[in-house]
């Protein structure tokens, strides 16, 4: 089901990309 | 070995599982006594993508006809919000307590499941697809039974016209799921079986054809014609349980990943 599949992995990765901000901020910071 | 299943799998978790790990080597780091900064913005940032991808979740669920799926995601849905819950709590003891050492701790517990509950998210949609593609063999297999009672020509042809588009769509999924594998060993044996099921088809057809032809004339090869036939069946049935099992195999080890 590529559509399903495609939806679920972006926002996935969005939350992935999120983490990562904020794992980058504390470093930054 | 590699830790997740497939490439898009890994694509996506892999960063947070580095991230998790420099948040784990920070936190050993501060605790010389550096202070932490604001997280609200970021924090907000997690929570926001996380209900986004929890309503996704519920809307794959709710449209999934697969009762596995059903049965399996709300649980990881649940993680991944308790984990955000725990990322928000964090940022707000540490707004008062910079310093605060259980916040530190909620916020790498927090990180931790919201990989962990994303993982599990993805895993539980991933084994949904496989067990579509396992149904799909299934299906193949089922027509390789019933080739034992094929005995004329329109009922040959007919056997063909159905098995065809099965099949396709086996070779192309099956191909497709063995080039997103991270297993080396699964993907090579995925690759080889499909291989030896597209060589015996047309040779069990001919095989097929020829028994049928034999039957006509009423010779007395016709039993070793159907021999032939019930050996070529069997050998693409037995590619296909291959496929199957391989399908079913996941990559890592869960005391490694943990």
């Amino acid at each position: 089901d590529p559509p399903a599949w495609q939806d679920l992995a972006t926002h996935s990765k969005k939350v992935s990309d999120s983490i990562k901000s904020l794992v980058g901020s504390i470093k930054d910071k | 070995m590699p830790v997740f299943h497939t490439k898009t799998i890994e694509s996506i978790l892999e960063p947070v599982a580095q991230q998790v790990s420099r948040l784990v080597i920070l936190h050993e780091e501060a605790e010389d006594g550096n202070a932490m900064p604001d997280l609200e913005k970021p924090v907000l940032a997690v929570s926001r993508a996380v209900v986004n991808l929890v309503k996704v979740g519920r809307s794959t669920i709710e449209s999934s006809e697969d009762s596995l799926l059903k049965q399996d995601m709300p649980a990881a849905l649940l993680r991944v919000e308790a984990a955000a819950r725990l990322l928000e709590e964090a940022s707000s003891m540490l707004k008062v307590d910079p310093y605060s050492q259980p916040a530190r701790k909620k916020l790498i517990e927090g990180a931790r499941g919201i990989l962990q509950g994303t993982s599990s998210l993805l895993l539980c949609f991933d084994e949904s697809e496989v067990r579509k593609i396992i149904r799909e063999c299934k299906t193949v297999l089922d027509y390789l039974a019933v080739a034992e009672v094929i005995e004329t020509m329109e009922d040959l042809i007919q056997f063909v016209k159905d098995l065809s588009p099965c099949l396709t769509k086996v070779s192309r999924e099956v191909d497709h799921r063995s080039q997103e594998l991270t297993h080396q060993v699964h993907r090579e044996t995925l690759t080889r079986c499909l291989d030896s099921v597209k060589t015996l088809s047309p040779i069990l057809i001919c095989s097929m054809k020829i028994f049928i032809q034999i039957l006509r004339q009423h010779c007395r090869e016709s039993d070793e014609a159907a021999e032939n036939r019930n050996y070529l069946a069997g050998r693409m049935s037995d590619e296909l349980h291959e496929i199957i099992r391989v399908l079913q195999l996941t990559t890592y080890d869960e005391d490694e990943w943990d």
